[in-house]
């Protein structure tokens, strides 16, 4: 999956999700992210979240949703992103990541299970280049 | 004017760019809107080979066949456009923003997502590839393993066995399907 969140110089915020799923899935399934407030959720005067991961297990606690809740609450992204995805019950060992991006341009991320977790962020303040952020779940 | 940035779930700077040259293109004292620039980044990561999770060519299902999700939201006008087990259309991203724009609906799936792709002109061309084929070969190989099947409610059993599956009779009396049924039966139980 690729999450995107995006705010441009109009002060308007969108984010946009493409996958193709979990390979050898049973026909017919559909993941978290073509689903709002699961794959992606974003609000004008707060912010915009994206998740990625096990899409079966996130899209229930729809966690995009609740991340951009807690920006609304004044919470920062990582706070936020961390919030989220503690509410996830599962027994078994899983795989998941929320990046978050507040209508000031804080951004943020925490994630669960990855050894590796790397997003990207492309600002005229940070150099005006893409640059990779590794996060430790 | 408000600060510009693009955030993206993996280290793929190629997507990352593409939708910053959206938002700040550098030929033009133009900016773009943040809609166009989340849909250039996904549409880089479809066209993108070397990118597994994304587009066409990967992710094969049981069938060995790729399908595609995906979704654009706007925070402005909080209108959603969103696709799922989309075949034949490799342009998941900017169907969804034809969802978006062009509908008052949110989401659409299977064959007649990609029918309403062609309706708006996108060119209907096969997702799977060798590369795509040669994985669900070798999930076969392996007796289909990993599978997303429980063990007990299938025959042959999902864990050792390739299908096509039925269901386990000798589980057809547990608490759970019995629950499974009273639900089915109820008419008002539907979206």
């Amino acid at each position: 999956t690729i999450g995107v969140i995006a705010l441009d110089a109009y002060g308007s915020m969108a984010v946009g999700t493409s996958t193709s799923g979990s390979t050898y899935k049973i026909p017919g399934r559909v993941g978290d992210s073509p689903i709002p407030g699961a794959g992606g959720y974003v609000v004008d005067n707060i912010g915009g979240a994206v998740a990625t991961g096990d899409g079966d297990l996130m899209m229930r606690y729809l966690l995009s949703f609740q991340v951009v809740d807690y920006l609304r609450q004044g919470i920062g992204p990582t706070e936020a992103c961390k919030r989220a995805l503690r509410s996830v019950r599962s027994k078994e060992e899983w795989y998941g990541a929320l990046v978050a991006l507040t209508n000031r341009g804080e951004y943020g991320s925490a994630c669960v299970g990855f050894t590796d977790f790397k997003y990207s962020v492309r600002a005229s303040w940070i150099g005006n280049q893409t640059n990779i952020i590794a996060v430790s779940c | 004017q408000s600060p510009i940035i693009i955030v993206n779930t993996w280290p793929f700077s190629n997507a990352t760019d593409a939708g910053w040259n959206v938002l700040s293109p550098s030929n033009s004292t133009l900016f773009g809107s943040s809609i166009d620039a989340v849909v250039a980044a996904c549409t880089n990561a479809e066209d993108d080979p070397n990118i597994e999770s994304v587009g066409y060519g990967c992710s094969p299902d049981e069938n060995g066949h790729t399908l595609l999700d995906a979704m654009v939201m706007d925070g402005k006008t909080m209108e959603v456009g969103a696709v799922a087990s989309m075949p034949d259309i490799r342009q998941a991203s900017q169907v969804a923003r034809d969802v978006l724009l062009s509908t008052k609906h949110t989401l659409l799936v299977g064959p007649l997502a990609a029918e309403f792709a062609k309706s708006r002109g996108y060119k209907p061309t096969s997702l799977d590839t060798s590369k795509s084929h040669n994985l669900w070969i070798k999930w076969q190989k392996n007796n289909c393993q990993p599978n997303f099947r429980k063990s007990a409610d299938w025959v042959p059993d999902p864990v050792t066995s390739c299908g096509p599956y039925r269901t386990n009779v000798s589980d057809i009396n547990s608490p759970k399907l019995k629950d499974q049924r009273i639900k089915k039966l109820d008419i008002n139980n539907h979206d």
